[in-house]
C-alpha cells in the first residue's frame, strides 16, 4: 500500500529557511535530499494504486525520476510501454512529451488508438535519442499513450551539423 | 546557410551566426521584433575587503565587483529541426550549456540551462547568471513575484518604506524571483518565467539577470560554519527559463497562464504495454 505521510513529513521539515534558501551545512542539505527521496517511494506505490484504480488495469508503473537529464530505462529499452500523463491543473493542457529512447522508429497511438505524429531527435550534447509527440490532456485527468518500436527500422533522424563560429 | 534562426507559428528567434548568441526575438502574432542579446556572465565572489570585511557566502551575496565576467564571447551551436521542434543546442564552455528550444503551438521561448559543476581551481567563488540586454527604457523599474500571488514593482537603488543608502549596487539590488520577472517600457513587455525560485534584478534600463547557480569558497560569518561549497566535483544544475514577448497590455494573461502550466506540470508515468484488468468484469 502507498503513503503520502513521509513525502508530507520531509515537505514539512523542509519549510526550514536553511531547507529553502540553502543555508544549512553540506550533511544537512544532504539529508534534507534523503528525506525527501525517502518519501517519494510510498508516494509512488499510492499514485499507482490510484491510476491502477482508475485505469482499470493493474500495471508495474515506473517513475522516472532522471528525465530532466534524459535518463529512463524503461523508454530506454522497452520496445513497447505506456505513457500516462496527469495533469493537474484545471485546464486541458497539450503537453510536448519527451522521452529517452534507442535508435529506432516508433508508433505512437493516443487513448482512441489514432496514431499520432512523433520525431525522434539526437541529442548533440549526448547523441543520445528522444522520442517526442504532443499529449492532450484533459482537466484534472490523465492520458494515456502507447509507445511501440517498429521493428527492424532505425530512425534516420537528423543528425544536427555542428557549427563552429570563429572565435571572435 | 549562416542563417541561424528558429520558429513556429507565433515566435521566431535569430542568433548571430558568429557567436551564436541570442540576438533577436520576434512575436509573429503581435508583429513584435525585440532585439534582445542573452548570455552567460559569473561574478566573483568577494572575500572581503577596504569596504567591508563581509565575504559571500550562503547567506549573503557580495560579488567583489559591480562587473561579472562572461563566461565566453561565443556558443559553439548546433541546430535541430524537425516538424515538432526546433532547437538552437549553445555550448558555452566546459560547464556552461543551453538549448533554446520552440515546439510548434508554442507562444514561448523555452532556455533550458545546464550549469556547472563550477570550477573554482583558480580560488575565485563563482556567482553564475543568467541575462537578457533589450534597448527598453525601462526608467529603473522592474517586476519581481511573490509566491507567484503578487508582483512587486521594483526600483533601482530604492526601498519605498525608507531612504535607502546603497553601499550594494549589485546585492541591494537583488529580489526573490519566486515565479517571474519582467521589464517594460510600457509598450513592450519582457517577461521571463522560472522552474523554482532564484535571485534576479535588473541592475540597468532594459536588462534582466537571474541567478542560476553559485559555488563559494568562504564562510560568510552568519552561523552555517562552511562555505556554500558542494563536496566532491561539485554539482551541475539544469533548468529552464521561459521568455516572452508581448505588448504590456496583453502581457498578464500569458504569463499568468503560462506560469501556472510551468508550477502544476503534467506528471509522466510509464508502464510496460498489458496488465490485467483491476476489476474482475
Amino acid at each position: 500500500s502507498g503513503d503520502s505521510a513521509p513525502l508530507n513529513e520531509a515537505m514539512a521539515v523542509l519549510q526550514h529557511h536553511d531547507a529553502v534558501s540553502g543555508t544549512s551545512q553540506q550533511h544537512v542539505a544532504d539529508d534534507y535530499a534523503r528525506q525527501l527521496a525517502a518519501g517519494w517511494g510510498p508516494c509512488e506505490v499510492l499514485l499507482s494504486n490510484a491510476l491502477a484504480r482508475l485505469s482499470g488495469s493493474k500495471v508495474e508503473f515506473t517513475f522516472c525520476r532522471n528525465l530532466n537529464i534524459s535518463l529512463c530505462p524503461l523508454s530506454q529499452t522497452a520496445e513497447s510501454f505506456q505513457v500516462t500523463i496527469y495533469n493537474p491543473l484545471g485546464r486541458k493542457v497539450d503537453w510536448m512529451v519527451r522521452l529517452p529512447v534507442s535508435k529506432h522508429i516508433f508508433l505512437v497511438k493516443d487513448p482512441s488508438g489514432t496514431v499520432v505524429p512523433n520525431n525522434v531527435v539526437t541529442m548533440p550534447s549526448s547523441n543520445g535519442q528522444e522520442l517526442l509527440f504532443s499529449a492532450s490532456v484533459p482537466a484534472l485527468g490523465f492520458s494515456i499513450y502507447s509507445v511501440t518500436q517498429v521493428p527492424g527500422r532505425s530512425p534516420r533522424a537528423p543528425v544536427p551539423q555542428p557549427r563552429f563560429q570563429k572565435p571572435s | 546557410s549562416r542563417d541561424l534562426t528558429i520558429q513556429n507559428e507565433y515566435i521566431w528567434a535569430r542568433f548571430d551566426p558568429d557567436t551564436g548568441l541570442l540576438v533577436e526575438m520576434k512575436n509573429l502574432e503581435q508583429d513584435l521584433l525585440l532585439p534582445i542579446r542573452q548570455t552567460f556572465y559569473w561574478y566573483n565572489a568577494s572575500t572581503g575587503n577596504n569596504l567591508s570585511t563581509q565575504v559571500s557566502g550562503a547567506y549573503i551575496f557580495r560579488p567583489n565587483q559591480q562587473e561579472p565576467l562572461l563566461i565566453s564571447h561565443w556558443a559553439q551551436t548546433r541546430l535541430v529541426k524537425t516538424d515538432l521542434v526546433q532547437e538552437v543546442h549553445q555550448n558555452f564552455s566546459a560547464w556552461c550549456s543551453q538549448v533554446v528550444r520552440l515546439y510548434p503551438g508554442q507562444r514561448h521561448l523555452e532556455l533550458e540551462w545546464t550549469v556547472g559543476p563550477i570550477p573554482v581551481g583558480d580560488g575565485w567563488g563563482k556567482e553564475v547568471i543568467s541575462r537578457f540586454d533589450t534597448a527598453l527604457e525601462t526608467k529603473g523599474l522592474f517586476f519581481t513575484d511573490s509566491n507567484g500571488r503578487e508582483i512587486l514593482e521594483r526600483r533601482r537603488n530604492y526601498r519605498p518604506t525608507w531612504k535607502l543608502n546603497q553601499t550594494e549596487p549589485v546585492a541591494g539590488n537583488y529580489y526573490p524571483v519566486n515565479s517571474r520577472i519582467y521589464i517594460t517600457d510600457q509598450n513592450v513587455q519582457l517577461t521571463v518565467l522560472t522552474d523554482r525560485s532564484q535571485g534576479g534584478s535588473s541592475l540597468r534600463d532594459g536588462s534582466i539577470e537571474l541567478m542560476v547557480h553559485r559555488r563559494l569558497l568562504r564562510d560568510d560569518a552568519r552561523g552555517v560554519g562552511e562555505p556554500l561549497l558542494e563536496s566532491e566535483s561539485g554539482l551541475w544544475v539544469r533548468g529552464r527559463h521561459l521568455v516572452l514577448l508581448d505588448k504590456a497590455q496583453t502581457a498578464a494573461v500569458r504569463h499568468r497562464l503560462e506560469a501556472e502550466k510551468e508550477l502544476l506540470a503534467p506528471q509522466v508515468v510509464l508502464a510496460r504495454g498489458g496488465g490485467t484488468p483491476y476489476h474482475l468484469e
